[in-house]
């Protein structure tokens, strides 16, 4: 229940006037009037297209216990000729996070890496903090920054 | 543009002081005068040296301050209203920015007109942002940059990271982005969802063929609203514990507890 304990602690005076908020301002974690005004695009798949071909890297995580936005679709967009059709250049493996469990699967395609994070649900940190961590940091600084984590 | 040091925050409790600086407030757009909300968290590594990292939550119309309170930044809210530190916070070795986007969302302001909630227009405002931030905060120019977030930021991170490509006036040195469960194509998105609840035991063998019978690829407009849904289709999916079991489900984290 962090999420309900964020709304009240941003809304106490104090703390809007810790942080410069001036005004009546009401914090809502999601405006649903944005959401139904939103005109949402289809698809970012042409985005990638481009970006891809840059040497901007990309890493797409999946915290597995997600329904919503799952990884069987996320590794169908990634590997599928429905998708963007990327060459797997190393294939399906385990991760391990830095106290030795299984934390995940992981694949890496030609500019992009797909990860799985194990028993993570759509907002991976809030459930595998410890993982999430050690992937990104992974992720930013690389094999070094890993071994030594 | 200015940089605003966050002033004390109360309520604060924890064993050790905190060893960091952060900042938050608004920063104005020039193009339309909107107030972009942002918190920015100093790296408790090497401020001066590590990369600057972005962070989005999706939506749209999610902020990014829920991402900062309950999963990588350095203050977790607990009941009493009280903060502690999170010892897994991004921001151990990077420096952290939450933006509050698009305008109307959290503390950023104004609400837009209608038309303008799109994505070309939310990428162009967070670019604009960023160019603004380099400016209050000069000392990140020329700094290794990275988009992170989730969600829906699967299609804000995209269009952001191809208008840096194309634009490079930030001052910023984009390395790379990392995007977590990230909504990216309503259809392949949309049609796999049925495909998980089946893997994962949670509809039966009867009401996966029946779904997968009668939907054909119109799945996602089946789920999400009923717009673009046969009534065969949606029959088949209100009949099935996909829709009707909801209450005792939660499909964002499927083994964990119903918040009650």
């Amino acid at each position: 229940c962090t999420d309900r304990f964020t709304q009240d602690y941003l809304n106490l005076p104090q703390v809007k006037s810790a942080i410069h908020v001036e005004g009546k301002l009401t914090w809502t974690d999601c405006n649903s009037m944005i959401a139904e005004r939103y005109n949402r695009t289809s698809s970012a798949l042409p985005k990638y297209k481009g970006n891809l071909q840059t040497n901007v890297s990309a890493l797409i995580y999946s915290g597995d216990a997600d329904a919503v936005v799952n990884f069987i679709g996320t590794e169908r967009w990634i590997g599928s000729t429905e998708g963007l059709g990327l060459k797997v250049k190393s294939k399906w493996s385990p991760w391990y996070g830095p106290d030795k469990q299984l934390a995940g699967y992981s694949q890496t395609y030609a500019g992009l890496t797909f990860k799985t994070v194990k028993g993570a649900g759509h907002m991976v940190p809030a459930i595998r903090p410890l993982h999430a961590l050690y992937m990104f940091e992974c992720f930013v600084y690389g094999q070094d920054a890993c071994d030594s984590f | 543009a200015q940089a605003h040091q966050v002033d004390e925050l109360p309520n604060y409790k924890g064993n050790n002081p905190i060893n960091f600086h952060h900042y938050a407030g608004h920063i104005d757009l020039p193009s339309n005068g909107q107030k972009m909300f942002y918190w920015h968290v100093e790296s408790q590594h090497s401020p001066e040296n590590d990369p600057l990292v972005l962070w989005l939550n999706g939506g749209p119309g999610c902020s990014s301050l829920g991402g900062f309170f309950t999963e990588i930044g350095p203050f977790v809210v607990q009941r009493d209203l009280s903060v502690k530190l999170n010892q897994y916070t991004w921001a151990r070795k990077t420096n952290l920015v939450f933006l509050e986007s698009p305008a109307g969302v959290g503390f950023s302001q104004p609400v837009l007109n209608a038309t303008d909630y799109n994505d070309e227009f939310t990428s162009d405002r967070a670019f604009e942002f960023l160019e603004q931030f380099t400016k209050a905060y000069p000392q990140f120019k020329n700094r290794d940059f990275y988009i992170t977030g989730e969600s829906y930021a699967g299609i804000y991170i995209p269009f952001l990271v191809e208008k840096m490509l194309q634009t490079p006036t930030t001052g910023l040195n984009l390395k790379g982005y990392a995007i977590g469960n990230p909504f990216t194509d309503a259809k392949i998105d949309g049609n796999a969802y049925v495909d998980y609840y089946y893997t994962h035991a949670l509809i039966s063998m009867e009401s996966y063929n029946d779904i997968v019978d009668k939907c054909s690829d119109e799945l996602s407009g089946c789920l999400f609203s009923t717009t673009n849904c046969s009534k065969p289709c949606h029959e088949a999916v209100v009949d099935s514990p996909i829709t009707s079991d909801t209450p005792y489900l939660n499909p964002y984290y499927i083994y964990g507890d119903v918040c009650v």
